[in-house]
């Protein structure tokens, strides 16, 4: 879905 | 990975070096606000616990050591090692008024109530405002080195390089986070009048002063 974030950004 | 997050990324890194070493070439960190460092310390540190519980490329995990690494090596040369250079009279922004606010916030507005989740939440808000210390103190002493200058200018342009990294994402994998949208926002706003200053001035070669 559009909202999970997958926490691969510094 | 696209382009701006690289860049964004690139000049984040830059602004962490430029920094620590003209604290560590000039050994002294006059205009430097340690206030603000011990918040982006403080910003990796609750943000990069992932480390010990996912691994996502060697790129993410050695950027995050390195931002980790040069965060507390800048602390400890302003509060220990170049400590007597320290401008304690001018840094006297209340971080309490920032981290209290900031805090409570993360507790309310988050994506998962887990303790990863609202650590990584509190990094991102506080991060969008770690840098007015820093500001704050410029203000006060009413001029900034121009190295100092351009520490800023990378560290802001870092930001905004990533809103434009968020669009990218949505426009191409349908991917967006409101809250790390919403603080970067902010975040560079907080920029925006520095930006003017630089632009105006410290790209035309003059200094950095402020009517203080």
């Amino acid at each position: 879905d559009l909202h999970i974030n997958p926490k691969d950004e510094l | 990975m696209n382009v701006f997050r690289l860049t964004g990324d690139l000049s984040h890194l830059a602004a962490i070096i430029i920094l620590l070493l003209k604290i560590w070439k000039s050994r002294s960190c006059a205009g430097i606000s340690g206030k603000s460092q011990i918040l982006f310390a403080l910003v990796f540190t609750t943000r990069y616990l992932d480390l010990l519980t996912s691994f996502i490329s060697l790129y993410n995990t050695s950027m995050k050591i390195i931002y980790v690494g040069c965060a507390y090596a800048t602390v400890y040369l302003i509060y220990a090692k170049f400590r007597a250079t320290y401008d304690g009279n001018h840094d006297t922004f209340r971080v309490e008024f920032l981290v209290v606010p900031v805090g409570g916030l993360a507790f309310l507005v988050n994506h998962d109530f887990s303790p990863l989740e609202i650590l990584w939440t509190f990094s991102i808000y506080l991060e969008s405002v770690a840098i007015l210390p820093q500001l704050f103190m410029i203000s006060k002493t009413g001029e900034a080195e121009t190295i100092t200058t351009h520490y800023l200018f990378c560290l802001g342009v870092y930001r905004a390089l990533y809103l434009f990294n968020w669009i990218w994402r949505f426009y191409f994998e349908g991917f967006f986070d409101m809250i790390a949208i919403v603080a970067g926002v902010v975040q560079t706003i907080l920029y925006c009048d520095f930006f003017y200053l630089y632009i105006t001035k410290v790209l035309k070669g003059k200094k950095l002063s402020l009517p203080a």
